[in-house]
C-alpha cells in the first residue's frame, strides 16, 4: 500500500479499503488543512466518510462534492481522490484557488455508496444501487440517486425493486442518502452541491423531477457555459449542459433537485467522460486527464459561488 | 464474481419519438434482463444497453425488424474487465 499520497497511483482504480487508507494518509499529512468526518454507516455497516477542508472560522459558507453514489461509475471515485490530493497542492500554491479556500470549505465524500462500490470488486462490477434488501423482494438495492425527497416516486424512477431507477420505499429510505441529508441540514450554510456520474459528459442543474424551470435558471445556465468552456479548454473534451428533464429525461428523487429546494443555488450534476466507447468501463489512463479537467469546472463554479454570496 | 462473458453493449441510435417508445418497451421485458447504462431519453440522444449473450439474437433481431440503427460499442464486456483487473494488478505489484 501506498506510504505516502505522494507514492499513491492516481492513474488506476482502487479497493474501498485502499481509497480509506489514502483519506488516512491526507489527513496525516495535512492536519491544519484535511480532517474526516464520519457521517454514518452504510446499510451493511461500512463507514461513511466525508474528508473536510478547512482553513479556520466556524461553519463557513461551504461547497459540497459527491462521487460515487452509483458505485459502478468508478471514474468518478477516482477522480474524487486526485481532487482531494489537489486540493491539498493547490492551498496556498494557486491563488485562485486559494482565495476560495481562505473563505470557504469543502466537503469531499469519495465513496457516497461503500457497499455498493464494495460489491463491484467482490462480485459485480456492474453494480449500481445500494446493497440494502427490499423485504417481499429477492431483488436488491435502490437507486440512491432517486432516493431523495424531490418528487419522490413520481416519474423518472421505477417503483420495482428490480429495476435498476428503483426509488425504495421511501424518500431518504437508504442510509446512505439520509446521512448526506442530515449533514447537509445540520450544516446549514452549505452554497453548493456538486454530485459527480458518469457517463455521457453533461453538466446538469434542477430539475429533473419536473419541467418547471428553477427561478435561478439564467445563472446556473450561465454558470454551466462557463464551467463547460473550462472543461474543454484542457482537451478539448465536449460537454453538453442544461436541466436534467430537458437534456436527458426526466428523474425523480434526484440530490440536487432536493439540495436545490433546500436553497442552495449552486446545484449541480456531473456525467464524466466517456462519449460512447467504453461507457462505465474507461480505462484507467483516463482518469488523470478526466479528472484535470473535471477540476477546471469545479473551480469555476467554486469560483462563482465564492464571488457571488447569498 | 459475476461473469459476463459474450455480453454486448449497444449503442442505440433512436430518430424519432415512436423509436424512443419502441425501446423503452423493451425495458420492460425483464427476461432479457437488459441493463441500460444510457436509458432512452430523447431522439438524437444514443441509448447504450448492455445485452447478455442469451438476448443478443433478439435484441439485434427486434431492433432490425423496427428499422432501429444500433452499433456494437464494446464486443464482449468480460474482456475490457479483464483488462481493468490485470492493469489494477499490474499497477500494485
Amino acid at each position: 500500500r501506498a506510504r505516502s499520497t505522494s507514492t499513491f497511483n492516481y492513474d488506476t482504480y482502487h479497493t474501498l479499503e485502499e481509497i480509506y487508507d489514502f483519506m488516512d494518509l491526507l489527513v496525516a499529512e495535512n492536519p491544519q488543512l484535511v480532517s474526516k468526518l464520519q457521517i454514518g454507516n452504510s446499510y451493511e455497516g461500512r463507514p461513511i466518510y466525508v474528508l473536510k477542508f478547512s482553513t479556520g472560522g466556524s461553519n463557513r459558507p461551504a461547497i459540497w462534492i459527491d462521487t460515487g453514489i452509483h458505485s459502478r461509475e468508478w471514474i468518478t471515485q477516482a477522480s474524487g481522490v486526485w481532487f482531494a490530493k489537489k486540493i491539498t497542492e493547490d492551498y496556498g500554491q494557486d491563488a485562485a484557488f486559494t482565495a476560495i479556500l481562505d473563505n470557504m470549505d469543502i466537503f469531499l465524500e469519495i465513496v457516497t455508496n461503500p457497499d455498493g462500490f464494495a460489491y463491484t470488486h467482490s462480485k459485480n462490477r456492474l453494480w449500481r444501487k445500494t446493497r440494502s434488501l427490499t423485504s417481499g423482494s429477492f431483488c436488491v438495492g435502490v437507486d440512491a440517486n432517486r432516493n431523495w425527497d424531490a418528487g419522490f416516486g413520481m416519474s423518472g424512477a421505477s417503483s420495482s425493486p428490480c429495476s435498476e431507477t428503483y426509488h425504495g420505499k421511501s424518500a431518504n429510505s437508504e442510509v446512505e442518502v439520509k446521512s448526506v441529508v442530515d449533514f447537509v441540514n445540520d450544516h446549514g450554510n452549505i452554497k453548493a452541491f456538486l454530485s459527480i456520474h458518469s457517463y455521457s459528459q453533461l453538466l446538469l442543474y434542477p430539475y429533473g423531477y419536473k419541467t418547471e424551470s428553477p427561478s435561478d435558471k439564467d445563472e446556473l445556465d450561465q454558470v454551466a457555459k462557463s464551467a463547460v468552456a473550462a472543461l474543454s479548454s484542457l482537451y478539448g473534451t465536449e460537454y453538453k449542459y442544461g436541466s436534467i428533464i430537458t437534456t436527458i429525461y426526466q428523474a425523480s428523487g434526484g440530490s440536487i433537485d432536493w439540495t436545490y429546494n433546500q436553497g442552495i443555488k449552486y446545484s449541480f450534476t456531473f456525467e464524466l467522460r466517456d462519449t460512447g466507447r467504453y461507457g462505465f468501463l474507461l480505462p484507467a489512463s483516463q482518469i488523470i486527464p478526466t479528472a484535470q479537467e473535471t477540476w477546471l469546472a469545479l473551480l469555476t463554479i467554486m469560483e462563482h459561488t465564492l464571488n457571488n454570496p447569498y | 464474481k459475476e461473469d459476463f462473458v459474450g455480453h454486448q453493449v449497444l449503442r442505440i441510435s433512436v430518430a424519432d419519438e415512436a423509436q424512443v417508445q419502441t425501446v423503452t418497451e423493451l425495458e420492460d421485458l425483464e427476461h432479457l434482463q437488459l441493463d441500460f447504462w444510457r436509458g432512452p431519453a430523447r431522439p438524437g440522444f444514443p441509448i447504450d444497453v448492455r445485452v447478455p449473450f442469451s438476448s443478443i439474437q433478439a435484441v439485434k433481431v427486434f431492433l432490425e425488424a423496427h428499422g432501429i440503427r444500433y452499433r456494437i460499442m464494446i464486443e464482449d464486456v468480460q474482456s475490457l474487465l479483464d483488462e481493468e483487473q490485470e492493469q489494477m494488478l499490474a499497477s500494485q505489484s
